[in-house]
């Protein structure tokens, strides 16, 4: 199975979050590189987000993970899993 | 909570605000981010040097969109900012499309989120505990905001305690004789005040203990921030007014309290709301001679009256020594529940009779010790 992003938009946002916020690689969010994710990638990748996020873990993109992704943040990484967390300051 | 891996090896660090944002007024993003660095400061040994200009620890900065860094702001609403982690430089940036607020429910509040930037600026992670500042939602305006234990427990995984108060056992986990070794190694306060019910309480540090009449109760110290919620360690000085609110004064602040609950919006500046008193006083009381609140810096005095325009008199400062016997550069002063007034300085006290107008000829002789004396060592 694969999961491809451009078909649903809310599904493309969460991919676009969950690789902003370390849980996805960043590729995942190039538009140029056209990766394709398996579906249980995505599936652990929201879970991981909804266990820290303190929701409950259903691997799904449900309502409560939705909102939650749409509630004002800081920009930080949550994981630095993929690739180190090196902005580079100046 | 969540540690990056990376911390400051000084514990003097400096910042400069280098771009203001365009909605607030700078004496009011420099309050609030003053206050941001303040809550890490009081429960560390670090401290925060604001600087205008040069090379700084932490530069803070108000951006648009992209400003440079490879990690653009969105706009209202999302990401409302970022900082660096020490190894990184430790850089908060805040987006300028917010709408940054003070003490208010409106808009984003700046000084809750600041705080949560500096914990990355100082090496922390985003935590799960969701309670946490540094988890990484923001939970709209918590007007009695205060750090949630886990906050205190990673920074200080980092920092360690304050230095006056290193390697003590924690007293609300760990009652016991120990507890009264800080107060009794050194009798050294940092004000001492009666409560509206007529509890006197002593501060010092983090800590406060509750006096009984010849010695400390049992059960303390305890953690100021955990009974007076918002009010940070480091008292400067503190009394109770016939209004029955407490007042604390701490550097260029004070706070006000209806027992330990803050009556709204506070820390407020002193310049605001005691005008013609400075800032970082000594000591204050309000003498049983004629209900009035003195306040005392240095080798001055001054005499506040709320009732009195203005309310401090043009004749004031005056100098401590019209306080026969008072030495100077005091740390706390108490008009006690017996009619005397109190005067502590390092460790030693002074008996003040209001009817001589002089510190008391007694065996023993003033000063005395304030451990043996009042604490009960």
């Amino acid at each position: 199975a694969s999961f491809v992003p451009t078909l649903q938009d809310e599904s493309v946002k969460a991919v676009m979050y969950l690789a902003q916020f370390g849980y996805l690689p960043a590729q995942m969010t190039n538009p140029n590189s056209g990766h394709l994710m398996s579906q249980d990638a995505m599936t652990d990748a929201i879970k991981e987000f909804q266990a820290f996020a303190g929701l409950n873990i259903t691997g799904n993109l449900d309502k409560e993970t939705v909102e939650t992704m749409k509630l004002p943040r800081c920009g930080v990484k949550d994981k630095v899993g993929f690739g180190i967390d090196a902005r580079s300051k100046r | 909570y969540a540690l990056q891996g990376t911390r400051w090896r000084v514990k003097n660090l400096t910042y400069k605000i280098s771009k203001y944002p365009r909605n607030l007024p700078k004496a009011d993003v420099d309050m609030e981010i003053s206050k941001a660095f303040n809550i890490w400061s009081g429960i560390t040994p670090l401290t925060f040097t604001k600087k205008k200009s040069g090379p700084v620890h932490i530069e803070v900065r108000f951006e648009n969109g992209e400003h440079g860094d490879g990690d653009p702001f969105d706009g209202p609403g999302g990401t409302l900012a970022h900082a660096f982690f020490p190894v990184y430089g430790g850089d908060a940036h805040f987006d300028d499309a917010e709408r940054w607020t003070v003490n208010s429910y409106r808009g984003t509040n700046l000084f809750q989120v600041a705080a949560h930037e500096f914990g990355h600026s100082l090496g922390l992670s985003h935590s799960d505990v969701r309670a946490a500042l540094m988890a990484p939602f923001y939970r709209g305006y918590d007007p009695t905001f205060e750090l949630n234990d886990d906050d205190v427990d990673a920074i200080q995984a980092l920092y360690g305690l304050p230095k006056k108060t290193n390697n003590k056992p924690t007293p609300t986990e760990a009652p016991g004789e120990e507890e009264d070794a800080e107060l009794c190694n050194d009798a050294t306060v940092d004000t001492l005040f009666n409560s509206a019910e007529g509890v006197t309480y002593a501060f010092k540090g983090l800590h406060y203990w509750k006096l009984t009449e010849d010695s400390i109760a049992s059960g303390y110290p305890r953690l100021i921030s955990k009974s007076w919620p918002g009010l940070p360690g480091n008292i400067d000085a503190a009394f109770t007014y016939k209004n029955g609110r407490t007042y604390f004064f701490k550097g260029t602040q004070y706070w006000r309290y209806t027992g330990k609950k803050m009556d709204g919006d506070y820390p407020k500046q002193i310049s605001e709301g005691f005008t013609g008193i400075p800032n970082n006083i000594n000591a204050a009381m309000v003498w049983g001679g004629n209900g009035k609140i003195y306040f005392y810096k240095g080798s001055k005095f001054w005499r506040y009256d709320p009732t009195s325009k203005p309310p401090v008199k043009n004749s004031y400062p005056k100098d401590i020594s019209n306080w026969e016997g008072v030495p100077n550069d005091l740390d706390a002063a108490l008009h006690y529940t017996n009619g005397y007034t109190y005067f502590f300085k390092k460790g030693s006290y002074y008996r003040f009779n209001d009817r001589t107008f002089s510190v008391d000829v007694a065996d023993p002789p003033f000063p005395r010790p304030a451990g043996y004396w009042w604490f009960g060592c």
